[in-house]
This record gives structure tokens, C-alpha cells and sequence, in this order.
């Protein structure tokens, strides 16, 4: 659809819709996500990431979409 | 927000990369 995976789609979707400042932590990602491993978790923000559809922000453990504001 | 000036300028700097990430992805599927 968008050239994402429904991994990719589910964690994107997860950071865009979140209202904090700071975005979303990996921790909280995975606390969502209860069928997805970490290692998958991460492989999609690094994809995400390098995609620019999400960056990081405070540290490398949270992130934002580009595509809210 | 509770953010400290610091981190909302590292934040916007992120962000402006990342829109540059994007728009050079969406160029090269062209």
C-alpha cells in the first residue's frame, strides 16, 4: 500500500498517534505491541528511521513522525 | 511541554533531517 510492511505500518502508526512531546520510547512500543519482538520492533523504527518517516528526539530510544504537525 | 530549549532545537534539527531522508527517498522512487 504505502511500500510498508504491517510490522512497519503498526509502529508507525503507534508513534504518530502519540501526543507527548518527546514521542514514543521503544519500551512503550513494545508494551503495545504485545505480538511483536523487540528485535522486530527495532528493525522497523531503524527502517522507519531511515526512511524518514520517524526520527529520534531526547535520545536514540524515542521517536517522532514526520508526518503529525 | 517539559521540554528544555536544548532538547526541542536537537528535536526540530531531527526532524528537518528526517523530512530531507524523506523527500530524497520519495525523489528516488521516481
Amino acid at each position: 500500500l504505502n511500500g510498508l510492511t504491517a510490522h512497519q505500518s503498526q509502529v508507525l502508526n503507534l508513534i504518530k498517534n502519540c501526543p507527548i512531546p518527546e514521542g514514543m520510547s521503544i519500551q512503550e512500543l513494545k508494551a503495545q505491541l504485545h505480538n511483536m519482538s523487540m528485535s522486530t520492533i527495532q528493525q522497523a523504527v531503524e527502517f522507519l528511521s531511515s526512511e524518514g518517516h520517524i526520527y529520534s528526539t531526547v535520545d536514540d530510544d524515542h521517536f517522532k513522525s514526520t508526518d503529525t504537525e | 511541554s517539559g521540554l528544555t530549549e536544548e532538547q526541542k532545537r536537537r528535536i526540530e534539527e531531527n526532524r528537518q533531517k528526517a523530512l530531507a531522508r524523506r523527500a530524497e527517498r520519495l525523489a528516488a522512487q521516481r
